[in-house]
């Protein structure tokens, strides 16, 4: 053990064990968790060469390699409680991102939430047993965030009671989606539904895109990786490209929206609850901001203690660089920020998982909370620990340049969060449009709830006077 | 419509009432700001771009709000004397650090006056000072293993420079002693020259 890190760690005022347990929510989770980890530490199988010496098929290689043989051991262990398995992958995937994490991220999540039961039925056994790998397709080439200039259709042939997909312009071509280049065989397509000469605006559909036992393209279905990035070197980041590729109609996810054999439409009850899987990863998204710039953290903060440099006083030793102001003003906001975006994650995932049971119980007054609350901490966490991830890299001098430091591949696999599940921005007005909408209320008397309680009081602002 | 007030830097419940109410400054300027582009004859969708600065900066300062409040309600939580302190002096840091990073915002909101500037960066400087010694252990907290991390710089043992020379070492470009391209480009190059 390093000697100036061992000092360190013996002067602290408070046992870090017992904020390890609130950190982890419980000490019986943490031991749970730590049992988990364990399990992947000490398997040879997961024993592999360093990532960042491998080119970038090698490394997608990996890790396909590495997604299976986590698959296989989790069955082994009899590992299924979502907390328990995240834990596992974690540990096993490091800093890098899951080769097929798309699967059970947005794959199976929306089967969860939009199939029926008959089509959960089908579908959830083929997807659990890997037979149907999948991934959600809904940005296009031209068109992000703004999901009703999608331009992908969907046309029901009450003929053949088929849908009839087809990406009419270049732009209109499915692109960016995780596993969608050559590890997937079926796809979520989100697209325009036409029926009965009209259009219903954005739905979701299953498409087969690979035949499930060749593997090879389907007819009419162009597929493939879209090319390197700036970091995500594990992932087949594709494009799909579909040319009058027809689905039965049953593989429309139906649960809410639905078109009869006749042709005949069916609205949801709320438009919102076709892109439930998007507030899904949006409100996980603020637990991993916390992740990303916790392990950024460790890293800047461990080294400024072992890192010595310059003088503060003439002809005395070297002092650590935590020593300096500068360096504790840089880092030390930051640990703090990893602590309240911890536990803004926690908030933030309990909120979803109770409000998402309300509305399976047909309870939809919380949704626009929710979408604007996850879109608005999305936004302002991934900003915040992104920029956060490299000022603790500059914080590490020439080193954290370095592959080795872990910084780099923290930053680049972290900083797409950004852009992806909604582009910042755009998120954050989709915020103020609840705000205004809630402040517009309030201001006429209306009571507002939840967080966005404290316009009600806009009127009788004060604080505590305190002599300056 | 709100009485002149300001904040108290040292008290952190002053704190979180204190982005609150920027959160809701800014929430009524940005509806303000919407009103006027409106009675400009604008289209409404007009009016919300041009209007879009302030609906971000009014997002902003309500997702800053909750973070802060959140933070603050999970010290209530916290039953160890030791540890909750270090967690206060957290929050403390992270809730002033925010009102340093935007003290236009809360100077035009009232909440802070033109002398309390210097108040907060000692402020500052003070919490640094007292999270400083717990700095290392509050990163241990998070437990990450050195599998997870993977990092050089971040080993738990901060046996670091033993182990970033043999990390250099396993470079594919130490392979051999000599790279092939000096043979096929810089041989031939010298040999021309």
């Amino acid at each position: 053990m390093n000697p100036d890190l061992r000092k360190e760690r013996e002067a602290a005022t408070f046992n870090t064990e017992l904020l390890t347990h609130i950190l982890d929510g419980g000490s019986e989770r943490t031991r749970r968790r730590r049992e988990i980890e364990s399990l992947v530490i000490g398997d040879p199988d997961f024993c592999h060469e360093d990532a960042n010496f491998l080119s970038r098929s090698e490394r997608y290689e990996a890790a396909v390699k590495k997604s299976a043989l986590m698959i296989m051991k989790m069955r082994e262990y009899g590992i299924s409680d979502p907390d328990e398995i995240y834990y596992y992958k974690c540990i096993a995937n490091g800093s890098h991102p899951e080769a097929i994490g798309l699967h059970f991220v947005m794959f199976l999540p929306t089967l969860k939430s939009l199939c029926t039961p008959a089509q959960m039925d089908k579908w959830l056994p083929l997807a659990l047993s890997f037979q149907v790998i999948g991934t959600y397709a809904q940005t296009e080439m031209g068109h992000g965030t703004h999901i009703r200039a999608l331009e992908t259709t969907a046309t029901f042939d009450p003929a053949t009671q088929e849908f009839v997909l087809n990406s009419p312009t270049v732009s209109s071509i499915k692109w960016w989606p995780g596993g969608l280049g050559k590890t997937s065989n079926h796809a979520i397509v989100l697209a325009q539904l036409y029926t009965q000469g009209q259009c219903h605006g954005l739905h979701a559909f299953i498409v087969p895109i690979r035949a499930m036992g060749t593997h090879e393209p389907l007819p009419g279905v162009v597929v493939g990786d879209i090319g390197p990035k700036f970091g995500f070197d594990e992932i087949d980041n594709g494009f799909l490209k579909l040319e009058n590729v027809r689905i039965p109609r049953e593989n429309m996810l139906m649960k809410y929206a639905k078109v009869e054999p006749d042709g005949r439409y069916i609205k949801p009850p709320s438009d919102k609850l076709t892109y439930g899987t998007m507030v899904f990863i949006r409100s996980m998204v603020v637990g991993e901001s916390a992740k990303a710039i916790s392990k950024a953290c460790t890293i800047a903060i461990r080294y400024s203690t072992v890192r010595r440099q310059s003088e503060l006083r003439p002809g005395e030793p070297e002092p650590q660089i935590l020593d300096y102001q500068t360096q504790q003003f840089k880092l030390l906001p930051l640990l703090a920020t990893a602590y309240a975006f911890h536990f803004v994650g926690q908030y933030m995932r309990q909120t979803y998982l109770r409000i998402t049971g309300d509305i399976n119980l047909g309870d939809f007054s919380e949704l626009p909370e929710l979408h604007a609350l996850s879109a608005g901490l999305k936004a302002f966490t991934t900003w915040v620990a992104s920029a956060g991830i490299e000022v603790c890299r500059m914080s590490c001098g020439g080193h954290g340049y370095s592959h080795c430091s872990s910084l780099p591949g923290i930053y680049v696999n972290f900083t797409p969060t950004c852009t992806y599940e909604g582009e910042n921005t755009v998120m954050m007005l989709q915020t103020a449009r609840y705000l205004l909408k809630s402040y517009t209320q309030a201001s006429a008397g209306q009571k507002v709830s939840g967080m966005v309680s404290y316009l009600n009081e806009m009127s009788q602002q004060r604080l505590q006077p305190q002599q300056v | 419509s709100a009485r002149s007030t300001s904040v108290n830097l040292k008290d952190l419940s002053s704190l979180v009432e204190a982005y609150k109410i920027r959160a809701s400054k800014l929430v009524e300027l940005a509806a303000k700001s919407l009103q006027t582009e409106l009675q400009l004859m604008k289209t409404k969708e007009d009016a919300w771009n041009h209007c879009s600065i302030d609906l971000v900066r009014a997002s902003d300062a309500h997702c800053h709000f909750v973070i802060v409040k959140l933070f603050c309600s999970k010290l209530a939580e916290v039953e160890d004397t030791a540890v909750h302190s270090a967690l206060y002096s957290l929050a403390h840091l992270y809730a002033l650090h925010g009102v340093y990073q935007n003290t236009g915002d809360f100077l035009q909101a009232g909440l802070l006056t033109v002398p309390q500037l210097t108040q907060v960066t000692q402020q500052l400087k003070e919490l640094l000072s007292q999270i400083r010694p717990n700095s290392v252990a509050l990163v241990d907290a998070f437990d990450y293993r050195d599998e997870m991390l993977n990092s050089v710089l971040g080993r738990y043992d901060g046996n670091v420079y033993d182990n970033m020379f043999e990390w250099a070492r396993k470079s594919p470009l130490n392979q051999t002693e000599v790279h092939n391209s000096f043979y096929k480009y810089l041989k031939p190059l010298q040999s021309k020259l």
